[in-house]
């Protein structure tokens, strides 16, 4: 035990004597346990060689903070690193010239959409907005229905005419406009990116409502794979922001890490929950926390 | 064995990868890595066959599915949120339908909003019996009843559907723990299955999902869902290596018949592709 002590004692000893600077050596544990920690918490192992490659260079040559060991300071700049990729950019919701505004949500199945619809719904009917709220899922059993049950818990009117999918986007968007409702939240059936035709059918909704802002919505506990949907969504579709759903869980997130550097856009809001009030603005500091562990 | 005779590391720094990204995580992979590191360098042209089997071993196909004899068989279906669980209770429902058995399907998610009328949909699809409570707020009254009705009408099988829950949140889970309660008192041995529906796209997560759910109610098999998708699944492997749960069926896709029993072999086989 005390030769134990002593061994460690001499290590840090050594390192803060030898040079005071971070070097390859110095950090080479640290490094190593915060590529085993990002990969635990489900950041994309492209993204973890290249997030800790582009920090290792920024930290090398950096003199140690009196109080700190190479080891730990590098920590401290992963996390200022990280909390800084992830806020870098930030999206606000654009409103239409001319009324009524359109947001639409897309994802994979069963992420959160439907529930994050009625969120977002119940957010802009507190800021005195008039939204209105339109399923196009005309494929999942009772998913019009669950959309209507969350509108009037909520207080907020959900279009609920026509069939056939475009058409009905665009009817929603047109009675909003005739009943003077400022914004139409779009909620589409969960899709794989791979489903080439359910990819077309997203186009189609695009091109014909061109709605002034797209949002992908994300489940927090998405694993390695969260590149290459979130990849190609944007590529295929295009969005503007992401929503991390299921954050109240104990998941890490670090498929927001992955999502944000594969894709450049940014994380506007996080559902914390089952019920429309649980919806809260991301926080780059505490999520690049919660990923580094 | 000599530094010489080992395989190449940048070719095991690919495998790394390639398990990695497919979500075995990294405990997972060292293990396997490891067992790489020990081949023969002579070997490497077997390289992804020698892989293949040492992943198949980590599966233990001996794990006894013992299926009831019972009348009716219940299996409780739980997990977290949106994973696939009443979806995958429809086409279990048609699957037994084909296989002649009386089934009947519970609504036992009795908080979210449409879960009564989803799951009546999947019942009408695959000809199964339903029995919920559109008003219902307790799921443990709405099991009570439907074992209540099975015992009477003789269903074979009876299938309850839960609220996606949140592992973390306590309550939830001691709701869960009463549902199983509540049957195990009507019908000794039951629930006879408790299946634990995971995505195929959660990350590692999934495996204290499956510690919690296995510790708070038990589970005796693991659904895995949305494997139609790119998400490889790989933390079913780090699931079962660690807490020894069967990988009963794999949900390949939206519609009924988009299920399969799990085999080894071609899970592993499409892991690695
Ligand atoms: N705990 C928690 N649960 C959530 C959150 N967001 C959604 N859910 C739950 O996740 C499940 C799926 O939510 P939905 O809104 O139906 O998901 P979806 O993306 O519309 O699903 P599809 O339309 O089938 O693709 C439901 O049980 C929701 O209550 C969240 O932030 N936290
Ligand atoms: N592509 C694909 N989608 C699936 C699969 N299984 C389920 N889904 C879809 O995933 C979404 C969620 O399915 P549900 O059955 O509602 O999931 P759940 O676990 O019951 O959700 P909650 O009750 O809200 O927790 C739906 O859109 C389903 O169609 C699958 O194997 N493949
Ligand atoms: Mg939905
Ligand atoms: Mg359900």
């Amino acid at each position: 035990m005390l030769e134990q002590l002593q061994e460690s004692l001499g290590k840090i000893v050594k390192t803060l004597r030898s040079e005071g600077k971070i070097t390859e050596n110095n950090i080479r544990d640290t490094l190593r346990s915060v590529r085993r920690s990002l990969l635990e918490a489900d950041v994309n192992y492209k993204v973890v060689k290249e997030f800790i490659d582009n920090v290792q260079a920024k930290a090398i040559g950096i003199t140690v903070t009196k109080s700190l060991t190479p080891g730990r300071q590098v920590v401290k700049i992963f996390n200022d690193e990280l909390t800084r990729l992830l806020g870098a950019k930030q999206y606000h919701l654009k409103t239409a010239s001319m009324p009524p505004t359109v947001i639409l949500l897309a994802g994979l199945q069963g992420c959160g959409k439907t529930t994050f619809a009625a969120k977002l719904a119940l957010m802009l009917k507190n800021q005195n907005r008039k939204p209105l709220l339109v399923s196009v899922d005309v494929y999942r059993p009772a998913a019009m229905q669950q959309l209507e049950i969350l509108g009037k818990q909520i207080g907020v009117p959900v279009f609920s005419d026509e069939s056939k999918v475009v058409k009905r986007a665009t009817e929603a968007v047109e009675f909003a406009r005739k009943q003077h409702l400022d914004t139409v939240i779009v909620d589409t059936a969960g899709r794989l990116h791979i489903d080439k035709e359910m990819m077309k059918e997203l186009d189609a909704l695009k091109k014909n409502l061109k709605p002034q802002n797209i949002l992908f919505v994300a489940d927090g506990m998405t694993g390695q794979d969260a590149v290459n949907t979130a990849a190609s969504f944007n590529d295929q579709l295009g969005f503007d922001g992401i929503i991390l759903t299921k954050m109240d869980s104990d998941t890490r997130g670090g498929a927001a890490l992955s999502i944000v550097s594969v894709t450049g856009k940014p994380i506007m809001y996080i559902g914390t929950g089952e019920k429309p009030e649980n919806i809260e603005a991301f926080h780059p500091d505490r999520i690049a926390n919660r990923i580094l562990g | 064995l000599g530094k010489y005779f080992r395989i190449d590391t940048r070719l095991l720094s690919t495998i790394e990868d390639t398990l990695i990204a497919s979500d075995l995580g990294v405990e997972l992979t060292d293990i396997l890595i490891d067992r790489l590191k020990k081949i023969d360098r002579r070997e490497s042209a077997n390289l992804a066959e020698i892989l293949k089997t040492e992943i198949k071993s980590l599966i233990n196909s001996e794990i006894s599915i013992n299926e009831t004899k019972t009348k009716p068989r219940v299996i409780l279906c739980v997990g977290v949120n949106g994973t696939g669980k009443t979806t995958s209770i429809g086409k279990l429902a048609y699957r037994f339908r084909t296989q002649g058995k009386r089934v009947m399907l519970v609504a036992g998610d009795t908080f979210r909003a449409a879960a009564y009328e989803q799951l009546k949909i999947w019942a009408e699809r695959s000809g199964a019996e339903f029995l919920g409570n559109p008003k219902g707020k307790d799921p443990s009254s709405v099991a009570f009843d439907a074992i209540k009705s099975a015992l009477v009408k003789g269903h074979d099988t009876v299938m309850i559907d839960t609220a996606g829950r949140l592992h973390t949140k306590s309550n939830l889970m001691d709701e869960l723990a009463k549902i199983k309660r509540v049957i195990a008192k009507q019908i000794p041995d039951a629930p006879h299955d408790i299946w634990l529906v995971l995505d195929a796209n959660t990350g590692q997560n999934g495996i204290v999902q499956a510690q919690e759910f296995l510790k708070t109610v038990g589970v005796t098999g693991i659904i895995l869902s949305k494997l139609d998708g790119t998400a490889k699944g790989g933390a079913v492997l780090a699931i079962h290596h660690k807490l020894s749960i069967p990988i009963r069926y794999l949900g390949v896709g939206e519609q009924i018949d988009d299920l399969v029993e799990f085999d080894p072999g071609n899970f592993v086989d499409a892991l690695l592709k």
